[in-house]
């Protein structure tokens, strides 16, 4: 579902040049359930935005179901391809700060489209629900605590129930037990439904749910492997 | 160093009351080394924000080294008192979009006063040091990765070496050897400089080294005591 061919990104932060991916050949198939781990600084966030569209590598190419969203792709075609495949959860939340948590999650069903009102209120119930968020779903992000907007983080990208969910160190700002269910949740999307997940995630408990690991450093691919501690 | 008397946070959102904090005596002595626990949306966060002098409980009183900072204090006297006597890492960095890393450190040395040019930037390049970012100095936040925005975070609240650091879940979004750096350098400046730590954490190697937990639960002290696992 996801190849990424040879792709290189970089920045040039004053004279210096920062290579943030450097030369990453990366196959995902359908179904998988994947962790990218890795030190501070070693490109995790950038390969997620990269694989997410919401980023393209300085070189070298991305391909979402074989199709190439890096090259000839308008910023509307590859927002199309974002809206209709991928949900993201970033290591920063990105929430919109004027609207509500049940908002902020219903407003990724009607990007999406296809829905009545009433699936749409449905499904974003039963997502707050599933998160622990009900009481907390009127309440505005600035009335949330670090852990609540990082579950309404979550909450949008899982919500429209999408074939790929790319998630940015989904846990860190979690206590144990809600990250367990949390994990829960996201491997039972994966084996009933399908969904595709990468995460990227300095948790321990939550690599060890992984089925494949993949070691980042430096902008570049040091390891790739079936995980060995189940 | 710190006393909490019956302290209540309540936050009227809506027609309902959120009881952030309820009830709360506490007692930290000078050079304590101690870690608020419990679940997302306890009021670990809030708590801490009131022994910070960032925001006030609805009642009940704080005392900062025997003084009282919730009655007839100004938010200028509030300020001094934060100034000179604390460094607080935030949950969600709080970093100046418009300043480098080196910057924003350095501002806190600034405000903080009494040092020459020459001992300020040496104190803060010693800072980015200890915390591994002397090649991501001259960066602004949006250029850094989430890791290194919280070691600047973190580097801003320690350059001064106030008597009272307060650190927000200071390793969410740390690598295990980054986390495992941050925390000797902590202990290390508790033990040779008696500078007193309270934080709130998740992270379960962070809570290893506290020698003192707090459990909160629905905004109230379910727990005090000794750590028994060192
Ligand atoms: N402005 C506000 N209005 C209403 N409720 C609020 C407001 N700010 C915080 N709260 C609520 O107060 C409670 C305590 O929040 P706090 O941020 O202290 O939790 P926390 O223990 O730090 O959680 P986490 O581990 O998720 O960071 C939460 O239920 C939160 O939703
Ligand atoms: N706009 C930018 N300009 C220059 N360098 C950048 C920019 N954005 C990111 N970088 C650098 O690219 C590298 C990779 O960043 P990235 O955010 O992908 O790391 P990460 O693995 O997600 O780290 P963390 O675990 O701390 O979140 C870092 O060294 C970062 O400082
Ligand atoms: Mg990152
Ligand atoms: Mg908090």
């Amino acid at each position: 579902v996801v190849l990424i061919e040879a792709a290189t990104r970089i920045y040039n932060s004053g004279e210096n040049e920062v290579r943030a991916m450097d030369g990453i050949n990366l196959s995902i198939g359908r179904g998988e359930f994947l962790t990218l781990v890795g030190p501070s600084g070693s490109g995790k966030s950038t390969l997620l935005h990269c694989i997410g569209c919401l980023d393209a590598p300085t070189s070298g190419r991305v391909f979402i179901d074989g199709r190439d969203v890096t090259t000839g792709l308008s910023a509307a075609e590859r927002g199309e391809v974002r809206n209709a495949k991928i949900g993201f959860i970033f290591q920063s939340f990105n929430l919109i700060p004027v609207l509500t948590a049940y908002e902020n999650i219903e407003f990724a069903l009607q990007i999406h489209g296809g829905q009545t009102a009433a699936q749409m209120r449905a499904r974003t119930l039963e997502v707050l629900s599933l998160l622990g968020l009900e009481s907390q779903k009127d309440r505005r992000p600035n009335q949330l605590s670090g852990g609540q907007q990082q579950r309404v983080a979550i909450g949008r990208a899982l919500v429209k129930k999408p074939a790929l969910v790319l998630a940015d160190e989904p846990t860190a700002n979690l206590d144990r037990k809600t990250s367990d269910d949390l994990i829960a949740l996201m491997r039972q999307m994966n084996e009933q439904l399908g969904i595709t997940f990468v995460f990227s995630t300095h948790d321990e408990h939550l690599m060890r749910h992984a089925r494949r690991i993949v070691r980042l450093s430096d902008g570049r691919i040091v390891g790739d492997e079936a995980n060995q501690t189940p």
